[in-house]
């Protein structure tokens, strides 16, 4: 028995022929990450430590679905969710509906171990975190213009999109023919 | 979405899973990350974060079905967690997951997943597609 650890930054229609302007980003920060969760178990820090570092990594990364880089509500807004996890313990924490928290994975994790509750959500959430002194930033920081677009192309065609969908053909433009591996019409 | 699995040497287990939910989403609307034993799950057997399709993950108690069937069925962690995977519609789940014993499995039925991972007996992998 070893110490492991896996990560992942969302599943979906990616297709094989994935530019290397959005492949190589995301590889860049599979790497960083599990760099980073590499060296803290190295360290001997505990597992809840470590999967908290690593996804609050992915979140600050903008190329990921998550914290900086979350898309968008049919309202054009952001509604961040998170949950943690403790294996030995079964002892838990959840988020949804956050605007303004950088990590939402620290939230959940502060709830897990500050109240006597489970799972906190918009306004409640958001008032906790300010609480207990989490960072948060104007909601316009998690808005990246990749997102702006895959929410008006999402809204054009009346869909919802997974993290990773490739267009519908039919309704794909020449111009746009060339999958990308982000959510373009659905 | 994005996740992180983890295990000491000591056999503790971890799971973390953060989301900015699906693109278009409703006002409101609640996805598997934060529900307890959907798109997250951890006890003593293994630790599991899920991505893709929320309501999907919801219905399939995905996360926490790969411990269950871990448990109630004496199979391996990749055993589980496959079976689970098989269970979900094709191209809407992917998952990794860590086992006490340092087992690691990441499959997934959509065309691929962004992925990573780590042993301590040197392995280490990164991967998009199959």
């Amino acid at each position: 028995m070893g110490w492991a650890i896996a990560l992942h930054g969302g599943a979906g229609d990616i297709p094989l022929s994935l530019p290397s302007d959005r492949r190589l980003p995301r590889e860049a920060g599979l790497r960083h990450c599990l760099d980073v969760g590499i060296a803290a178990l190295k360290a001997h820090k505990h597992p809840l430590d470590v999967v908290e570092l690593v996804v609050r990594e992915l979140e600050n990364h903008p190329h990921f679905n998550a914290g900086k880089g979350s898309v968008l509500t049919t309202s054009g807004t952001v509604e961040m969710e998170a949950c943690i996890m403790d294996g030995k313990t079964k002892k838990c924490g959840a988020v949804s509906g956050l605007s303004t928290v950088v990590n939402a994975i620290s939230l959940a994790r502060t709830v897990m171990e500050k109240t006597p509750h489970i799972y906190l959500a918009f306004d409640g959430a958001e008032a906790f975190a300010r609480e207990q002194g989490l960072e948060t930033v104007d909601p316009s920081y998690f808005v990246t213009p990749e997102n702006i677009e895959r929410l008006k192309q999402a809204q054009e065609a009346n869909r919802v999109q997974i993290d990773y969908t490739q267009p519908i053909q039919k309704e794909v433009k020449k111009d746009d023919a060339i999958g990308d591996g982000d959510s373009q019409i659905g | 979405t994005v996740g992180c699995v983890a295990v000491d040497n000591e056999g503790n287990l971890a799971s973390a899973t953060s989301t900015g939910g699906l693109v278009n989403k409703m006002v409101g609307r609640i996805g598997d990350t934060p529900i307890i034993g959907a798109g997250t799950y951890a006890n003593h057997l293994c630790a599991v974060s899920a991505t893709g399709k929320g309501e999907l993950i919801i219905r399939g108690t995905v996360a926490r079905d790969v411990a269950a069937v871990m448990e109630f069925k004496g199979v391996s962690l990749k055993e589980a967690a496959a079976y689970v995977v098989g269970q979900v519609p094709p191209g809407n789940v992917g998952l990794v997951a860590v086992s006490s014993t340092g087992e690691v499995t990441m499959p997934f039925n959509t065309t691929g997943m962004f992925r990573a991972c780590a042993t301590e007996d040197g392995y280490s992998e990164i991967a998009i597609w199959d």
